[in-house]
């Protein structure tokens, strides 16, 4: 996934 | 990762240590809704579906296996340890969380990201976590009096998704295309669950008095 798009949060 | 979502995430897991010390050191499980704490582990179980697909950072990847741990654990202390699920008010954790999962399976088919397997589950857990905390807030209010550490578990966990909303607040003004809409108004309507718990905690902390909840 693009980086803006990955759920990067818990 | 900025201070606020950082705060969330360490005051989210001041939550769930919070819980693990009352059962370990009470014993008991009162007060505490198993259907919850069953929610919150479905919650974790399909948001961290990446955990074995993409790598963000270590911290990342140690803090969700801890909180699916964590919620599992509590899980089955709750259902199999002899001693604690003997405390736990069956009669009073009624609450049909069953309509909680088919709402928000639903409504994550209908409002996603992406129409995918992945997408679509971290959709559900979003949704699911905003209202994982009715049954939990329900027995609350059945059970009438409510003992310290229990009172301080709800606290932080309300805190936590308040912590994340400021968090989306910051990214949102500081990072060009930061949108997490989703989260966010699920985030708002989990942390408006709260309110009315958040001022019956605040009045029994100004009044040094045992937390009550009017019946």
């Amino acid at each position: 996934l693009p980086d803006e798009k990955r759920h990067d949060e818990l | 990762m900025n201070i606020f979502r950082f705060a969330g995430d360490m005051t989210h897991l001041i939550s769930v240590l919070v819980l693990l010390l009352k059962i370990y050191a009470t014993k008991s499980c009162s007060g505490i809704s198993l259907k919850t704490q069953e929610l919150y582990a479905l919650v974790f179980l399909t948001r961290y579906l990446d955990l074995l697909t993409d790598f963000i950072s270590i911290y990342n990847t140690v803090m969700k296996l801890i909180f699916i741990a964590s919620s599992l654990a509590i899980v089955w202390c709750m259902r199999v340890h002899p001693i604690v699920r003997r405390s736990y008010d069956k009669d009073l954790d009624t609450f049909r969380h069953y309509f909680l999962v088919a709402a928000s399976f639903i409504l994550a088919l209908l409002v996603n990201e992406k129409f995918g397997f992945q997408e679509v589950f971290w959709a559900f857990s979003i949704y699911l976590e905003a209202v994982a905390i009715l049954p939990q807030l329900v027995l609350l209010q059945r059970s009438g009096n409510v003992d310290n550490l229990t009172g301080h578990y709800i606290f932080f966990l309300g805190a936590y998704r308040a912590l994340y909303i400021l968090n989306w607040i910051y990214r949102y003004f500081m990072e060009t295309h930061f949108s997490r809409w989703i989260a966010c108004i699920a985030g708002l309507v989990q942390t408006a669950l709260y309110a009315d718990f958040f001022y019956y905690y605040y009045i029994s902390w100004k009044n040094k008095a045992k937390l009550q909840l009017p019946a």
